[in-house]
């Protein structure tokens, strides 16, 4: 489905440049459950951005169901990312001014059947059942707590029934019961058949994934033995 | 030291009133390390602005070393704020336009001795190492990863050599390398006489404090024998 073929990712800072990601290779299949580890700054974030096209690599190519994504113009890239990806931030980009209600169904504007947040009720209000915030449903983002926007944005990443779902950390500001709930629904969302890319902090939760792929500097490295990373 | 009786903090959003704490009594000796815990949104990070004189409760009230905060004038908080305490926020609040030294020598302008980073300078680049930041002093937060902000954040709650710190969820964004070695400096200053007071989901540092306080729905429950909420 996707594949990486010596990804890298430079930042340039007036002279110094950091090489945030240094040749990775890796290939994602249709239905895969992939948890993505690694100490912080190892580039988990910057790898995200680029599997989900949110982010251009410095140099390597990157295929999408064979066809390659450098070739693409900004349109097509758009539209992908609108239709198939669902997309959690690690700082959750909440829009301020709407309620939550508001900001789950944003991603339902582009989506394919061009149905707004109307016909879509029932589903917005079932998500936000599922991620437990039925009583915050009208509030702003500044008057949730980091949990609570963090499941926001979970929620949001699931309405506009993506394919794949690239999750940055999703329960990294949740206790151990909502993040049990916050992955079950990562994996039933799974056995329907969406493909989830997760990267977690969490050991437990990332042992529960279909595969780790380990970060570390950069590049992919195998976990030693009995370790993950 | 700090000591909350019946304190209650209440939001009002139109007819609307969630009920954020409702009658929390609370001791702080000098000198304690106290982990807080609960789900989200139970009321942690209310609860630790408040203690922190970052925010006023609805009602209750607050003393500190015998004196009633409620009666003090704001010009007395903001010093008590500024000369004791260091506050991590669970959203870090950085300054975008600082680099990550700046960022953290921030305090320093309010500082006993009213020296500012010229004098602290060695100071602030040994906060930096303990962090793990060194090749990122120059970097704004923009150019940081998440866990990275965090690491400013807590560095900049130490640099003013305050009584107390309070820390909300200080390695929520971070590997398990990485939050031991956060967790460790600030045991390190426990060591050295300071209170600490850390909000955390990760059970096993809450388990590493002198004393676990669990919230519930606002208010303080004690945990049933064997788990921690
Ligand atoms: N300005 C506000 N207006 C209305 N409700 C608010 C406001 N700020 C916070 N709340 C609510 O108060 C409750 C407690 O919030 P708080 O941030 O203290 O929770 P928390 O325990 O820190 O949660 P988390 O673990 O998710 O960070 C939450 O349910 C939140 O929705
Ligand atoms: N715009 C930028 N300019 C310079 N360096 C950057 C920029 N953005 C990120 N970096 C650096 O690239 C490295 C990788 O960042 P990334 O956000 O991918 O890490 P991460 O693995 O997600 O970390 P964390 O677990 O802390 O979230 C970090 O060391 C960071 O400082
Ligand atoms: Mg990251
Ligand atoms: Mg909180």
């Amino acid at each position: 489905m996707i594949q990486l073929k010596n990804i890298t990712k430079d930042y340039t800072r007036g002279a110094e440049k950091v090489h945030a990601l240094g040749g990775v290779d890796l290939s994602i299949d249709r239905g895969e459950f992939i948890s993505i580890v690694g100490p912080s700054g190892s580039g988990k974030t910057t790898l995200l951005h680029i599997l989900g096209c949110l982010d251009r690599p410095t140099g390597g190519t990157m295929t999408i169901d064979g066809q390659t994504v450098g070739d693409l113009p900004e349109s097509a890239l758009v539209r992908l990312r609108r239709k198939k990806i669902g997309f959690v931030f690690q700082q959750f980009h909440l829009i301020p001014g709407l309620s939550v209600f508001d900001n789950i169904s944003l991603p339902l504007l582009f989506s394919r059947n061009g149905n707004g947040k109307g016909e879509n009720r029932d589903r917005i209000m079932s998500l936000i059942g599922m991620v437990g915030l039925e009583r915050r449903a009208r509030h702003h983002p500044n008057q949730l707590s980091g949990g609570e926007m963090q499941r926001v944005a979970v929620a949001r990443a699931m309405v506009n029934d993506p394919e794949i779902i690239f999750a940055d950390e999703p329960t990294g500001n949740l206790d151990t019961a909502n993040s049990e709930k916050i992955f079950r629904l990562l994996e039933s969302l799974h056995t329907k058949g969406l493909s989830i890319v997760m990267v977690t902090h969490n050991p437990d939760l990332a042992g529960r994934a279909g595969r780790i792929v380990t970060l570390r500097d950069g590049r992919i490295v195998s976990p030693p033995a009995g370790r993950q990373y």
